[in-house]
C-alpha cells in the first residue's frame, strides 16, 4: 500500500463539515 | 429525511445572543459580526431539528453530517467532543462559533493544525499512537464498506508512523505532527471550510432574518 493513513481518515464523512451548511 | 427537513423551519430561539456578545465573538475569531448574525440563523436550525432548545445535540449534528442521527461515527463524535468545549453533552453557539472559526480560511494554520491533532488523539494522551491510528484507519473502512485485510491495514499504519515518528519512540507528539503536516499540508485540507469565507453571501436570507437583541 502507498496510502498515508491520514489521508486515508480525511476522507470520512464525518470530518465533512460542509454538511452542517446545507439547506436541504 | 423527514427530521433532517424539519431544520429548515426555524423554531422559536430561547438563547438569542446580546449584540454585544457578537462583537465579542467577532473581535475573538475569524468572523465578522454579519457572519456571526449568519452563523445564528445556521445554529438555530440545526440546534432546533430534533430537540427545541438552541442546544446541538450529537444526534443534531450526526443529522446534519451523516443525514442520520442514529448513525455512528467515530470522527464526527470526535468533532462533536471537540466543539463540545464544556463537555456537557452539547454545542452551545459560542462554542459552536469559536470552533468553527478554526475552519475559517483565514484562520491561523497553526490553530488548525492543533485541532487536527487533537482529533486524532483518541485517548487524549497527548500522543497519536499505533493503536489509535489503526482504529482510526478500520473506522474509514468500516464507514466506507471497504475491506483491506489485518496485514495491509498493519501496513498502511507502519508505513505512516515510520513517516511521522521522527523521534523513533513509537508515537507521533505534536511537534511531528506539525512535521508531518508541513511535509503534506492536504492532511489538514479538510480543516478549511470555503463556505465561512463569505457566509453572509452564501446564505443571504441568514441575514435577512436574524434577530439579535439590541
Amino acid at each position: 500500500p502507498c496510502f498515508n493513513a491520514f489521508d486515508i481518515i480525511s476522507l470520512s464523512q464525518g470530518f465533512d463539515l460542509s454538511g452542517l451548511f446545507e439547506k436541504d | 429525511m423527514r427530521a433532517f427537513l424539519s431544520c429548515l423551519s426555524v423554531k422559536k430561539n430561547k438563547q438569542k445572543p446580546r449584540y454585544q456578545e457578537a462583537i465579542i465573538l467577532a473581535s475573538e475569531t475569524s468572523f465578522t459580526v454579519n457572519e456571526i448574525k449568519a452563523l445564528y440563523d445556521l445554529f438555530k436550525k440545526l440546534s432546533n431539528c430534533i430537540y427545541d432548545d438552541s442546544l446541538i445535540h450529537k444526534e443534531e449534528f450526526h443529522l446534519a453530517l451523516l443525514r442520520n442521527s442514529h448513525k455512528q461515527n467515530l470522527f464526527a463524535d470526535r468533532v462533536f467532543d471537540l466543539f463540545d468545549v464544556k463537555h456537557n453533552g452539547v454545542i452551545e453557539f459560542e462554542e459552536f462559533v469559536r470552533s468553527l472559526s478554526i475552519f475559517h480560511p483565514n484562520a491561523p494554520k497553526e490553530d488548525k493544525i492543533t485541532f487536527a491533532f487533537r482529533l486524532y488523539d483518541l485517548r487524549q494522551t497527548g500522543y497519536i499512537e499505533h493503536e489509535e491510528l489503526k482504529e482510526m484507519v478500520l473506522a474509514i473502512l468500516t464507514e466506507s464498506e471497504l475491506t483491506l485485510s489485518d496485514e495491509e491495514v498493519e501496513s498502511i499504519v507502519n508505513k505512516t508512523m515510520m513517516e511521522a515518528d521522527s523521534k523513533g519512540d513509537g508515537k507521533i507528539d505534536q511537534e511531528e505532527w506539525k512535521e508531518l503536516v508541513e511535509k503534506n499540508p492536504a492532511l489538514i485540507k479538510n480543516m478549511t471550510l470555503p463556505y465561512l469565507k463569505d457566509i453572509t453571501l452564501a446564505f443571504p436570507s441568514f441575514i435577512l432574518n436574524t434577530d439579535f437583541e439590541e
